[in-house]
């Protein structure tokens, strides 16, 4: 199930905030003329909704999250930037017909855990890399 | 095709296409690819249907509490440098993980699908066998670790002041006429008193398993007290499968991804 985005949080702390804390990691930050820029947005994989709990054990579902957002010039640094993304997007203000924005994708994924019953009924616990995005960037 | 596409609008307020039966079934079966699994498991006995939770169930959802743990204490740790926390002692009940738990990719426990005691006809020793099925190792995943995990119970037989030496042998050939090829795999000196989980390291045994194809372990378990003499395992209060349901014996079986391509393309 995809969520509209929703306001967190903020732990009271008095270091600096972590850059995935800046306004933007799930607030509508959008760029000077309007367009949303490079974030992640919340997205839940719902095991339950699948009718898998007869032999899913745990969890009933995770948080794979996705990346969206406009990767326009100029990219802050919470755009989690490449060099390249940079240098692509500056050719692409100059010309916008031949070279396309860089693209919104994630920078950093983690794994996600499964408890299930196999058809022995031996119970399997997997662990599946590469599954949650941490954080989006421009590419 | 002219199918209709019912669409609607998401609580959120984005449209949401209802897919057609055959979509679900595609979606399903590429997931289940993602997760790695050729189908949908079909456990033989619903969550209903099932009794009071059996050991294996109940260790390996402490192991994936501890596993899950651990990799929200890595996010967290990653955003803002807190010291990762130590995996705290389990309730005495179930059994704790085993100690190659964060480094392993997949954890199998396998069920006791078989057992058988010997009785003591020519003045023979004591032992019992325990009979597990391999068919769901995992295809290019090496093995890391196997344990065997028994629960040990005060015993009924008049040993309870000695020590007790239990051994643990795989059973490596069966002969109609003779005696198996028995392997030793792990050996355990304890008071006769004790009480609780008993953890043998049988990971020698998984040699086989891959190379050999040999799907069907069988591990061989003999005690002795320490002048030699045989006992009966039950006597000293090692559970077998009649025994309560949370305190049945299994193996666990950890193993890691051999480096190869991240997902094997279609």
């Amino acid at each position: 199930a995809a969520k509209g985005p929703r306001r967190r949080q903020h732990k009271k702390s008095n270091d600096l905030p972590h850059p995935n804390k800046l306004p933007g990691i799930f607030d509508d930050v959008h760029a000077a003329d309007g367009r949303q820029v490079c974030r992640r947005h919340e997205l839940y994989v719902s095991f339950q909704d699948l009718g898998w709990l007869d032999w899913v054990i745990a969890p009933q579902g995770y948080s794979a999250y996705y990346c969206e957002g406009e990767c326009a010039f100029p990219l802050d640094s919470c755009m989690n930037a490449t060099n390249h993304a940079i240098l692509q997007s500056l050719v692409h203000l100059m010309k916008p017909e031949a070279v396309p924005k860089a693209c919104c994708a994630p920078t950093k994924l983690s794994a996600t855990s499964v408890l299930y019953y196999d058809s022995n009924n031996n119970v399997i616990l997997k662990k599946h890399r590469n599954m949650v995005v941490k954080s989006c960037g421009c590419h | 095709s002219g199918s209709v596409v019912r669409r609607r609008l998401h609580a959120a307020g984005f449209l949401q296409r209802r897919l057609s039966g055959g979509e679900r079934r595609d979606v399903q079966r590429e997931i289940l690819a993602v997760l790695g699994l050729p189908g949908r498991p079909r456990p033989r006995n619903p969550p209903s249907a099932r009794g009071p939770a059996a050991a294996a169930p109940l260790f390996m959802l402490d192991l994936y509490h501890a596993v899950a743990g651990e990799e929200e204490a890595e996010e967290e740790e990653e955003e803002a440098a807190v010291s990762r926390p130590v995996l705290t002692g389990l309730s005495t009940q179930s059994p704790p993980p085993g100690s190659v738990v964060s480094r392993a990719d997949t954890v199998v426990s396998l069920v006791n699908v078989g057992e058988l005691r010997e009785h003591r006809r020519e003045r023979g020793p004591y032992w019992k066998e325990f009979r597990f099925d391999l068919t769901q190792v995992p295809a290019g995943e090496s093995v890391t670790a196997a344990e065997f995990r028994i629960y040990k119970a005060r015993g009924v037989s008049g040993h309870s002041n000695s020590s007790l030496h239990i051994s643990v042998y795989e059973i490596a050939a069966e002969h109609y006429n003779r005696e198996s090829d028995l392997f030793l795999l792990d050996v355990q000196d304890l008071h006769a008193g004790t009480e609780g989980w008993l953890v043998f390291d049988v990971t020698a045994a998984s040699n086989h398993w891959l190379v050999d194809q040999k799907y069907n372990l069988g591990l061989r378990l003999y005690v002795e007290t320490a002048d030699g003499h045989s006992v009966d395992p039950g006597s000293v209060g090692l559970l077998g499968r009649r025994g309560p349901r949370s305190k049945q014996p299994f193996m666990v079986t950890f193993f890691r991804a051999s480096p190869g391509p991240a997902r094997i393309p279609r």
